[in-house]
């Protein structure tokens, strides 16, 4: 463990409970991509099966189930509970076109072809990918509440943190893992337009709005 | 280097 690897998950956890807070202190999902929330869910599920089998540590354990639960209880929001306030018109990505490349892709680019192999490489490769149902529905609607632009912004740099802690590993610890690298440049790249706006729009206290 | 990856990130 490394400061950019605890810096990143420290991230991606105020990421998702930004966005369990947000949607249910306000009692809405608006604007926000109910797919997505269901592709990070998948995420979790297919990445943390071996949360049974293998005991790393406390932390990883526990890390795993907060995810897990966090990122259902927040399909379950969008979906069930507030979905009154759910935008399904402009949630309209089709995600088949996300899901089939990448699941056609985990069986051919993996390190192992066993099933727990496969389903970690699929949920690599999905992860990269998952947030664009939400990017696109913020162009679609030509902007973003502002709690959300913060949940994108603590998404988006966690990767970012993984980065850094993949250089460290592999300067340090010699390791590397090029799928989760090639994965991890291509989810933060997809949020660099998105940094730009958060950076010059957001943290200058305007509302996050696109040209649309 | 070690390649594969060890299962000990989130």
């Amino acid at each position: 463990m490394n400061i950019f690897r605890l810096a990143g998950d420290v991230s991606h956890l105020v990421a998702i409970i930004i966005l369990l807070l947000k949607i249910w202190k306000t009692r809405s999902c608006a604007g926000i991509s109910g797919k997505s929330q269901i592709l990070f869910a998948s995420v979790f599920v297919t990445r943390y099966l071996d949360l049974f089998t293998i005991f790393i540590s406390l932390y990883n354990s526990s890390m795993k189930i907060i995810y897990i639960s966090c990122s259902i209880a927040t399909v379950y929001l969008v979906y069930f509970k507030f979905k009154a306030t759910y935008d399904g018109n402009h949630d309209t990505f089709r995600v088949e076109f996300l899901v089939v490349p990448v699941g056609g892709l985990s069986f051919l680019v993996n390190h192992d072809f066993s099933p727990m192999e496969i389903l970690w490489t699929f949920s690599i490769y999905l992860e990269s990918v998952a947030i664009l149902p939400q990017l696109f529905m913020i162009s679609k609607t030509g902007e973003a509440e502002t709690i959300t632009t913060h949940y994108l912004f603590f998404l988006g740099l966690y990767r970012g943190l993984y980065l850094i802690n993949w250089i460290w590993r592999y300067y340090f610890e010699g390791f590397f893992d090029l799928i989760a690298i090639v994965a991890g440049l291509v989810q933060t790249v997809l949020y660099c337009d998105f940094f730009y706006l958060y950076v010059t729009k957001v943290l200058k206290g305007k509302k996050l709005s696109l040209p649309a | 280097t070690i390649l594969k990856r060890e299962k000990d990130e989130l």
